[in-house]
């Protein structure tokens, strides 16, 4: 779930990447985001130094999926001590790529008039997801078969209290589209396709047993 | 909606992977 945030996909609260006392008074909290097809990293500045911050940058090191600032970082005015201001990075998926473990992991550093500072984040991979993941229902089947079983990994996700309709809605809203649902003695399997920015395909089956919290995802 | 198969391939899919 997301708060506020009933459709539209998921955002996760803003977590602090930078503390002030790493990076000389400069705090650093943020989150990523997919929004009309954009990924967006919204990135919140504090200033906890005693002295005005200026000419902020921002630099990725390479990653698994290329992502890279679309944009310069644009403060609109320097940072006064005890100010906070908040910014939406556009973010492309065309930067150079390097597999990162994990996968997911985000080496970022940042300029300001002070000093460089570097930090990590992980970000959540449903910014990834396109919005034509939807695959051809003879594709899905086709391609299901000539997944190797060494390509499969199976999770157990806990405590999910929603029906199959609604994980489905909820899936759909972050670009994970069910292709086909069955019910076999009593037990919903969906099958969902997802596609990621670099073409990578990726298919799903989720099992929702009736009134059971625990669901099967492989 | 046209029966083009696919309906009972996604039934034989599910009934094969609820019983392996």
């Amino acid at each position: 779930s997301g708060v506020g945030m009933p459709t539209g996909s998921y955002v996760v609260p803003k977590t602090v990447w930078l503390p002030a006392m790493k990076a000389k008074g400069l705090e650093i909290s943020g989150t990523f985001a997919r929004r009309m097809g954009t990924i967006q990293m919204d990135v919140t500045f504090t200033n906890k130094a005693m002295q005005i911050m200026t000419d902020f940058a921002i630099q990725f090191n390479r990653n698994s999926f290329g992502l890279s600032p679309a944009a310069p970082l644009q403060l609109a005015t320097p940072l006064s001590p005890n100010q906070t201001i908040e910014v939406s990075l556009p973010l492309s998926t065309v930067g150079p790529v390097m597999k990162m473990d994990p996968l997911n992991n985000l080496q970022v550093a940042v300029k300001n008039n002070i000093d460089v500072f570097y930090f990590s984040s992980l970000y959540p991979i449903n910014i990834l997801f396109v919005e034509d993941g939807k695959m051809e229902r003879q594709v899905f089947l086709a391609t299901w078969k000539d997944i190797p079983s060494d390509n499969e990994a199976q999770f157990q996700i806990k405590d999910c209290h929603l029906n199959s309709d609604a994980v489905s809605n909820k899936l759909q809203s972050n670009n994970i589209f069910t292709i086909a649902k069955r019910n076999v003695e009593g037990q919903d399997m969906l099958y969902q396709s997802m596609k990621l920015t670099n073409g990578i395909w990726i298919l799903a089956e989720l099992r929702i047993q009736p009134g059971s919290p625990n669901f099967t995802v492989s | 909606e046209i029966d083009d198969g696919l309906d009972e391939a996604f039934s034989r899919l599910a009934e094969s992977r609820n019983n392996p």
